[in-house]
């Protein structure tokens, strides 16, 4: 998990490029 | 052709609408954008300021860019259908191996065949303006791979399932889970395959589209091997590249 924290984070919060 | 068995036809038109509808919400820039910039290429002048600037420089842009569309493939992914049924592992496996290909995909929208140029940073780039990168075999593969795609002319629906089928391949190595992407996958394929039957398209444009592969697979190889390179030569300029960048491609 540690080697793909942001990953992680992209997969996991809902906010995304898209949306902003 | 025929359908599988556990795949009705009512399936294969709520995942194409799935799919296409993710694929269009997270383009970067839509079709109009796109044609509205067409003629806006860079002067010769431009292209010279751009061509002098240093190897450093010119990465630290295109990893840049890179990381701002792979947020947008990454949401593509998360709005497929069953992508986000699958365990994290996976997820982060498949968007690893697979998401400098869809970009791939994507970047033929932002080509234009007639003058060999590609949307780059506001304005239409030919491959000479990526000079400082000193990788003009990656710069003319991505080029050359954009004017091939680009002569299938794919269609949003087709783009955006061949999309989905290349993100969801069952092959990658590690993947804890590979039947049930296999099994996504499948679905994904036989949408396109029954979407190009539907649209008159003949089976060789589908042949087309999977002899591409190859080349894709070969480009995302070599750009490995020039950020390899070009970390070897540049290790801060490197470790400054956005953290994405490096999560994704770093060893």
């Amino acid at each position: 998990k540690e080697k793909h924290k942001i990953l992680h984070r992209l997969l996991q919060n809902s906010s995304s490029p898209v949306d902003l | 052709g025929s359908l599988p068995d556990n795949c009705s036809l009512h399936d294969i038109e709520r995942i194409t609408q799935n799919v296409v509808k993710s694929h269009l919400e997270t383009c970067q820039y839509s079709s109009e954008e796109l044609k509205k910039l067409t003629w806006n290429v860079y002067t010769p002048e431009e292209t010279r300021s751009f061509q002098l600037k240093s190897a450093e420089w010119m990465w630290q842009q295109c990893a840049l860019h890179i990381t701002n569309a792979i947020q947008y493939v990454v949401e593509f992914a998360k709005r497929i259908s069953g992508f986000m049924e699958l365990c994290q592992n996976d997820q982060i496996i498949l968007l690893k191996a697979g998401c400098l290909e869809v970009l791939l995909i994507r970047m033929c929208r932002a080509y234009n065949s007639s003058n060999n140029t590609m949307f780059f940073d506001g304005k239409f780039a030919s491959p000479q303006l990526f000079k400082a990168l000193g990788c003009d075999d990656l710069v003319n593969a991505v080029f050359e791979l954009a004017k091939s795609l680009s002569r299938l002319q794919l269609n949003d629906e087709e783009m955006a399932l061949f999309s989905a089928a290349v993100l969801l391949a069952p092959d990658r190595p590690w993947l804890t889970e590979s039947q049930q992407v296999q099994k996504l996958q499948e679905k994904v394929y036989v949408a396109l395959q029954h979407s190009l039957h539907m649209n008159g398209a003949n089976t060789e444009k589908l042949d087309k589209m999977v002899s591409k592969l190859p080349q894709m697979k070969s480009i995302c190889n070599l750009h490995v091997d020039k950020l390899e390179f070009f970390r070897l030569v540049h290790p801060e300029t490197a470790y400054s590249f956005p953290p994405l960048y490096r999560e994704v491609f770093g060893s």
